[in-house]
């Protein structure tokens, strides 16, 4: 069965996108089975991927009315083991529709469902929001990956992110744990980065991943050819700084 | 009576806070009274300006339900001139709690004016979403200010946020026009920030502001101490990047 991670965080820029779609990547070039999920009506996880944007084709909006139109709306990509199932502006409507439907917050979830055994990893890009779409998703995953960037203001709104995921687990999904942090957009050069990686060092302890996400312009490039870095450029920092997480999120499964 | 103005993108981490708070202070240096809202449940623009988390007090949130409270809400800040209505986390929930209300769409609007007649300028600072704390602002406005990063997903998410004004404009406040757009985090040694600055000159023309805003670590510091960039480091290019903007919006105001 596919494990299901979320990549969250309400404040907005933080590199959840980014780090979705180049773990995805990296994940499947290990010869993983891994479909990427995009839940933001910016469906910048998509494009990203090298998706034409509204194609006519249902996408993930489609699959929370109707969970049966899952298999119908999941793409192939570039890469030989990646899966997508994209997203468009259409998702903005759910916020609304769905405030009084049954079962709203496991739509997400129950879709998932229908093709979780053809898998290893589904990865889930969220919108910056604690909203129901980012609920949906935390009520679909096993666990979630928080990209933190190394400004001040990321370091804010961690707190709320933490109750949100305590009150999901809690009422809705028993099973949600937080797998870890990740440091994007990092530049040792920088004080303010360095005073934000000790305060997260200090916070989370060993859950922080040891692989940090430096800044670097060709992670910043690559969604603009529809690539993930991988195939954009795989001898840069940004490749390797993402090979290397790809290599923690693959020794913890094997150990549980 | 006051220029209202909302800093909108739906996409996180373009520079939307450290706009408002910033264009805010110089404004107010300028002997302009002005109001600086935050209507983003992160209060990054309350925090920014110095001020407390969570003091009891009333925040914006109260005064969507009740319009009444505004005055109650408001605190002064260390810059003369410029006082602030802040955010709190219970903004989240105004989300839920307004989708059936009567005008819900113009709760911040009524609110605003019982204290329009005392500022000349009042900032809104949005949440990186297109939801109904969003629209209520754009309802509430005069003029959007569309802070733009010099980024590739920055540009895609462009269109579905024009069209939401153009849907607002004709459907709840006529009077809303794009003031103009304001490019930030730009680095002109980097091709991406070039090709992205071309791509904006293109497409606003005249309506993108002539002020650039640099990527400058000293605009990422400065909320760390709760300070606008003009009372953490005047000399700095950020502090000169807002100062050129604010003079801009000020020569605007005297032609309309
Ligand atoms: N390590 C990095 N180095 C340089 N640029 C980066 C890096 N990571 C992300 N970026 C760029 O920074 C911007 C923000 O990243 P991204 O869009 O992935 O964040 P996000 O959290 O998904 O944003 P949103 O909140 O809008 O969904 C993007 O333009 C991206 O290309
Ligand atoms: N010109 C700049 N140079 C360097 N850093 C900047 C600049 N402008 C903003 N920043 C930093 O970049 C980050 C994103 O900016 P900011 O929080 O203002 O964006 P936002 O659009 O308000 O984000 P959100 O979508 O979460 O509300 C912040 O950490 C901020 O301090
Ligand atoms: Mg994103
Ligand atoms: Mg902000």
């Amino acid at each position: 069965m596919a494990e299901i991670i979320a990549f969250a965080n309400q404040k907005g820029g933080v590199g959840k996108t980014t780090t979705a779609v180049n773990l995805a990547a990296c994940l499947a070039v290990s010869e993983r089975r891994v479909l990427l999920v995009d839940m933001d009506p910016q469906a910048n996880a998509s494009s990203g991927s090298g998706l034409e944007r509204e194609d006519g084709r249902p996408c993930v909006y489609e699959c929370l009315l109707d969970p049966s139109q899952v298999r119908e709306a999941i793409h192939p990509t570039q890469i030989e083991g990646l899966d997508i199932l994209p997203s468009s502006m259409r998702l903005v409507g759910a916020e609304v529709e769905l405030v009084a439907a049954l079962g709203r917050e496991y739509r997400l979830k129950k879709a998932l469902a229908q093709v979780a055994a053809d898998y290893e990893y589904i990865l889930i890009d969220c919108p910056p929001s604690l909203s129901l779409l980012t609920v949906n998703t935390l009520c679909a995953a096993d666990g979630v990956i928080i990209p933190i960037q190394a400004e001040y203001y990321a370091l804010e709104g961690l707190s709320q992110l933490l109750n949100t995921i305590e009150l999901v687990r809690e009422s809705l999904n028993p099973q949600l744990v937080v797998r870890g942090v990740v440091l994007t957009m990092y530049d040792s050069r920088l004080n303010l980065c360095n005073m934000v990686r000790k305060e997260v060092e200090d916070h989370f302890g060993d859950r922080m991943y040891s692989s940090i996400i430096r800044r670097n312009v060709k992670l910043g490039e690559a969604p603009s050819h529809g690539k993930p870095i991988l195939l954009y450029d795989a001898g840069s920092p940004g490749s390797q700084n993402y090979i290397a997480l790809a290599q923690e999120i693959l020794d913890e499964s094997v150990q549980t």
